[in-house]
């Protein structure tokens, strides 16, 4: 029985033990705001006591890149390092924030200028952060994917939340159609979808969290990688949207997914429940991925880099698979709220499924 | 002069306000997205590191090899700086990559710069961004050298656009 996610809970659902914590020398992990969001040390260190007795973990963050303004702490800023911290614990982390100080810039654009400009910089990075496809130019979109690139070459591993609102409803004069969300819909970052917990108050098997992003990219075709994986959902026995509502040759995320219901964060030295969204799931796999990073380190081994290829050759491997419930989609007569819903393997609500991080090192241990 | 980004969307987040057209004696940062060399190759690359079934599976390349793949080619940089240094820019710096160029100037050469581009000034609480309210456009000479110019159109996300968690109890599914 449990009042909501915490870093016991998710370490309980993703059979995490206590030995499983960072230990590599040269493992680090980050996660990056672009609003005018901070953390607060203060609110770590009563995270951590509150919640993360049962684990060696830090307490604080090793590295802030950016300038953290005053006043409160945003909500997103605790959740993400209060998460990637429990789930990668004892891994030193970094917090990039990108509040945008000059008055033309653009924060996420920064942040990749950042990278870019960065010879060391941590092995994964968690971004809760995306725009509707159909509102940025191709140029823009085209050239980030670039810069998605240069990283998974540097062996970097980008992890993007996958929206929080199902497959989106874009609002056209004759008939709706779903919503790609970008960089979600990129084919060259692992993105991260959401799952609630069967019975809210225990911890049971996951099932779709109805917000969880996902869907296909009207504007990336759909990657070799995951070519297999997706047209088997699409041949599968589920009802799936009409055709119309979705790009069935676009790239298709979530990738994978984590829980994102329900969770407690501190902010401002107050422990606060209900907090939910992806933006949760994303850090918690993100540390998760450190985790196994951090094995792999010890071992000699490389970093994981750009996750995808190899976790679609997993075909499911060393992941719960999350096949009940649907995700949000257009409110109107043709589908009547709903946008996809899960299957078994891949489908576009939750992906491959969520973590169980024994099998997932293993898997990603040869 | 040609349009870069003609697909994107102009709109102005219904929680900014217009506070009016900007001072032509105020500055801007503009960023300046170069054109990169080996695209296709970083592409095939990215593919090869990425697949364990590859015997180049994990052999990650440092950022000054990335940079040496994917650099600007000489005229690439030439055409840029010659269009920059033309309108009296000077002020700029680079990145490791050399594929991004960060220039600050006054609002008047950047309307110079990018023709069609009438920059103003918006705020939503205490922040305040600077975005030209009309397409920009750059001259024909450099419009293959460059992906975009940032700084210009898009604007920061606010909490309700951005994928955020956010506190209490969810709705219903339907609603």
């Amino acid at each position: 029985f449990h009042l909501g996610v915490t870093p016991a809970t998710l370490r309980t659902r993703y059979n995490l033990t206590a030995a499983d914590i960072g230990s590599a020398a040269n493992n680090s992990q980050a996660v990056a705001q672009f609003l005018e969001q901070y953390y607060h040390p203060a609110d770590l260190a009563e995270f951590m006591s509150l919640f993360a007795r049962g684990f060696k973990h830090l307490t604080e963050v090793e590295r802030v890149v950016g300038k953290q303004g005053g006043g409160k702490a945003g909500l997103e800023a605790s959740l993400d390092v209060e998460y990637i911290m429990s789930t990668g614990a004892n891994i030193p982390t970094w917090v990039f924030t990108n509040p945008g100080r000059h008055e033309t810039q653009e924060p996420f654009l920064q942040w990749m200028l950042l990278l870019s400009n960065m010879s060391a910089v941590p092995w994964v990075h968690t971004i809760s952060y995306g725009d509707d496809e159909d509102s940025l130019s191709a140029a823009y979109m085209n050239r980030i994917n670039n810069e998605f690139m240069k990283a998974g070459l540097r062996g970097i591993t980008l992890l993007f939340a996958s929206g929080d609102s199902g497959a989106g409803c874009r609002h056209l004069t004759k008939e709706n159609v779903f919503r790609p969300s970008f960089p979600a819909s990129s084919p060259y970052v692992t993105t991260v979808g959401g799952t609630s917990f069967k019975n809210p108050f225990k911890v049971t098997y996951e099932v779709t969290d109805y917000i969880s992003g996902g869907g296909f990219s009207n504007v990336f075709t759909m990657p070799d990688y995951q070519v297999s994986a997706v047209s088997a959902f699409l041949k599968g026995a589920q009802p799936l949207p009409p055709e119309s509502y979705f790009n069935r040759t676009g790239r298709a995320y979530p990738d994978m997914a984590a829980l994102s219901d329900n969770y407690w964060v501190v902010t401002n030295l107050v422990p606060i429940p209900w907090v939910s969204g992806t933006s949760a799931s994303t850090p918690v796999v993100g540390g998760i991925l450190s985790l196994i990073n951090d094995q792999r380190f010890l071992k000699g081994l490389p970093a994981l880099g750009f996750l995808n290829p190899r976790l679609y050759k997993l075909k499911g491997a060393g992941l719960f698979d999350v096949t009940e419930g649907c995700h949000l989609g257009c409110l109107d007569e043709k589908v009547e709220g709903n946008g996809f819903c899960a299957a078994s393997s891949w489908d576009p609500v939750t992906g491959w499924g969520t973590p169980n991080y024994p099998v997932l090192l293993d898997a990603f241990m040869d | 002069g040609e349009q870069l980004e003609r697909d994107q969307v102009l709109f102005v987040p219904e929680d900014w306000v217009h506070e009016g057209r900007v001072s032509p004696h105020e500055e801007v940062q503009l960023t300046f997205a170069l054109m990169q060399q080996n695209v296709d190759r970083l592409e095939k690359l990215l593919q090869l590191v990425s697949d364990p079934d590859s015997r180049h599976y994990g052999k990650f390349f440092s950022l000054e090899e990335v940079a040496s793949l994917v650099r600007p080619s000489q005229l690439t940089e030439k055409a840029v700086w010659t269009w920059l240094q033309g309108h009296g820019i000077e002020n700029c710096s680079s990145v490791i990559t050399r594929d991004f160029l960060l220039c600050t100037m006054s609002v008047q050469v950047a309307e110079r710069l990018l023709p069609g581009s009438q920059f103003h000034r918006y705020r939503r609480g205490d922040q305040t961004v600077m975005r030209s309210s009309s397409q920009y456009s750059v001259h024909k000479d450099v419009a293959e050298h460059l992906h975009f110019v940032g700084g210009v159109l898009r604007f920061p996300l606010s909490g309700k656009e951005n994928i955020k968690a956010w506190a209490g109890p969810k709705r219903p599914t339907k609603a």
